[in-house]
């Protein structure tokens, strides 16, 4: 992979980004892993609320009621009352923010609403000018902010110790301790590193954590910390934080070492390549190597779960007219599935065998978003939708070139609403300037 | 009021405070309860 490295945040605002440039950002609703992801259906345009007055020149903190004309997933864009057609003073703001408050918060809390100065003899009866436009309109529940801070709870706390996929050797995990939690992200460190740098991000509910003890259960080799090297101070992660994994049902027909499949490429997210099974493990798990590219010692086998959004059946990348990848050295192309079985003597692995469900996601191309680069998974970055076939996301990363685009599933923990990053305190990757990519 | 969505939304009074004085209004806010 070509590293990303961090760029400073300053300068960069999603208002203006996505103002300027006419798009559009997926609403909060699309990401339910995220802070008010499940309620969010009470924010729309025309939502009236209460809002820091900035046009004012009283030496107090005074607030005013404003509509939202827009929204881009946590933030949205405001218009004072009175303004009406006015957009001079149209401001974007984090609509999850500390000053953010549902009509009637200023009197239950003794402030007076105070009309912002441009605006303030527009009107000379403003009482009569509320009541008309605020009757019958709708405000944000009264509990909205106890909301908000409810859903910025996790049930990740430092000093948890989970299983985690080694990210030298991707086809074992060692156990690493809860460093930090920023927005349900965590930040893992390697139970033997000595001085906390080998770490490793992801989200809590990430398929690549699991609670001690996950690998053994299931057969998944595991490297052994050094006892010497085991801190008391730390304890296991409770095992029901963590996600649980579809169930499914091993009949007669179920997958079997050396059948052939369409899988993403862990190392290089942007492409689905020929893959195989490589090893069975219990609870449905699966070692998958990809093909041409695989170390002797199986080193660089991965584990998916039967029931992943990140493996496919034979043929669905023809079907869905995306690249295959080919294995690495095959020289017989175009790639045909049909003579690649036949020369290596194996099977596909059977369909029905495959997770087809695709969720009412609500992802347009074109929409905005935050989402990791899962290459280097502590940055979070301004993307884009292009692609979107049943519920396989194609995530670009905006100035970056398209090589380093990235296959996502819609349910994915890694993408997260515009105004995540501001909302969380997370750092925010801005689009590469031009001097980067150069 | 219930939404196609299912989403309910009840009809509170809203308590208003100006310079000029307080009032009160008819707002609609999603059911809090749910």
């Amino acid at each position: 992979s070509v590293n990303k490295a961090p760029v400073t945040v300053e300068g960069f605002s999603w208002g203006n980004y996505i103002t300027s440039n006419n798009v559009i950002a997926a609403p909060v609703t699309c990401f339910r892993h995220a802070p008010m992801g499940n309620c969010w259906g009470d924010i729309a345009e025309g939502v009236r609320i209460e809002v820091p007055n900035t046009d004012s020149n009283l030496p107090t903190k005074v607030f005013w009621i404003s509509g939202i004309v827009k929204l881009a997933g946590y933030n949205a864009l405001l218009r004072y009352e009175g303004f009406e057609n006015d957009s001079s003073l149209d401001f974007w703001c984090n609509i999850c923010g500390p000053d953010i408050h549902p009509v009637g918060w200023c009197a239950t809390s003794g402030k007076p609403l105070v009309p912002p100065q441009s605006i303030q003899h527009k009107y000379t009866n403003w009482k009569a000018f509320l009541v008309k436009r605020l009757t019958g309109a709708k405000t944000l529940p009264p509990d909205f902010s106890q909301k908000v801070s409810e859903n910025m709870q996790y049930p990740f706390k430092p000093s948890m110790r989970v299983e985690v996929v080694d990210k030298t050797h991707l086809c074992r995990t060692r156990v690493a301790v809860v460093e930090s939690v920023i927005g349900g992200r965590l930040r893992l460190v390697y139970e033997e590193s000595e001085d906390k740098t080998d770490d490793f991000w992801c989200h809590m509910y990430s398929p690549l954590i699991h609670p001690i003890g996950w690998s053994r259960s299931i057969g998944h080799r595991f490297k052994r910390t050094d006892i010497l090297k085991k801190q008391e101070s730390n304890y296991d992660a409770p095992s029901h934080l963590f996600i649980k994994v579809k169930d499914v049902e091993q009949g007669s027909e179920w997958f079997k070492e050396g059948m052939k499949l369409e899988a993403i490429d862990p190392l290089n997210l942007s492409a689905i390549c020929v893959a195989t099974i490589r090893k069975v493990l219990a609870e449905g798990y699966l070692m998958i190597g990809i093909d041409g590219s695989e170390a002797a010692d199986g080193s660089d086998w991965f584990c998916y779960h039967a029931s992943s959004p990140s493996i496919f059946p034979v043929g669905f990348c023809e079907i869905n007219k995306i690249e295959l990848t080919p294995p690495r050295g095959y020289t017989k192309l175009p790639f045909k599935w049909f003579d690649y079985l036949r020369e290596t003597g194996s099977i596909a692995a059977p369909v029905k065998l495959f997770n087809k469900d695709v969720p009412n996601h609500g992802f347009r191309v074109g929409m905005k978003l935050e989402a990791v680069d899962l290459m280097e998974p502590r940055l979070v970055c301004v993307a884009t939708v292009t692609r979107i076939i049943h519920r396989l996301l194609r995530i670009h990363f905006d100035g970056w070139e398209d090589e380093y685009d990235q296959w996502v599933d819609c349910e994915s923990p890694d993408l997260y609403p515009v105004g995540w990053c501001q909302l969380t305190g997370y750092q925010l990757q801005p689009p590469a300037p031009q001097s980067n990519k150069d | 009021g219930t939404e196609p969505s299912g989403r309910k939304w009840e009809q509170k009074q809203v308590q208003i405070k100006t310079l000029e004085g307080e009032f009160s209004v008819t707002m609609w806010a999603s059911d809090d309860k749910k």
